[in-house]
């Protein structure tokens, strides 16, 4: 699964 | 935010900027291959776009618009201003090997089908491999220039650093991201060859040459 739908990365 | 990843952001701009100030002081983009720069400019386009749909924080913010203006200065400055100066010679890495099966992957493992998404998941499979015609042209004159292997050692450092940053993460927010992870190690294996020549050579005051 994955909880990366806001993307706070670079 | 967590050290590993400031460092990883830092060392990424650190090389965005060792590299234009290189061309600007030594008024020359010899060794350094253009179509890596014209795939980091598409890698930063694709996944900036979101500059217009949300806001994490000023410090992303900033960040998105200096490594695209940097990104596209580059591209300015080697294919314009000191385009004599550019060795397409040896820049003979076909780029579209990398656009296309990037873009199909892409559209096979995403994890949601929207184009944000899908053009976000291309560029993160496109940064994987964005270095591979900057090696290889490496790979075909034997050499590269002291600060140019400064520029690879830098942005290399950038993503075996987000790695640790997303061990961090995982242990501590619980945040996964297979893609992002997967690719990044992709991206920091292609380096491996290079850091290893980068410390036995370059750290030790000799210019980094090939056997």
């Amino acid at each position: 699964y994955q909880k990366n739908n806001q993307k706070d990365e670079l | 935010m967590n050290i590993f990843r400031l460092s990883g952001d830092l060392s990424h701009l650190l090389a965005i900027l060792l590299l234009l100030v290189k061309i600007w002081k030594t008024r020359s983009c010899a060794g350094i291959s253009g179509k890596s720069q014209i795939l980091f400019a598409i890698v930063y386009t694709t996944r900036y776009l979101d500059l217009f749909t949300s806001f994490v924080s000023v410090y992303n913010s900033f960040m998105k618009v200096v490594f695209l203006t940097a990104s596209y200065g580059t591209l300015y400055l080697m294919f314009f201003k000191f385009k004599p100066t550019y060795d397409h010679n040896h820049d003979s890495f076909r780029i579209l090997y990398l656009i296309i099966p990037s873009l199909v992957l892409s559209f096979i493992i995403v994890h949601v089908y929207t184009v944000m998404e899908i053009l976000w998941t291309y560029s993160i499979y496109l940064e994987a491999v964005a270095i591979m015609p900057q090696l290889f042209m490496v790979s075909r004159t034997g050499e590269a220039e002291t600060i140019t292997s400064h520029y690879l050692f830098a942005l290399g450092s950038y993503r075996a650093l987000y790695i640790l940053n997303w061990i961090y993460r995982y242990y501590t927010e619980d945040f996964l991201d297979m893609i992002v992870i997967i690719a990044g190690i992709v991206q920091t294996i292609l380096y491996c060859d290079f850091f290893y020549l980068y410390i036995t050579k370059v750290l030790k005051g000799k210019r980094l040459s090939l056997p």
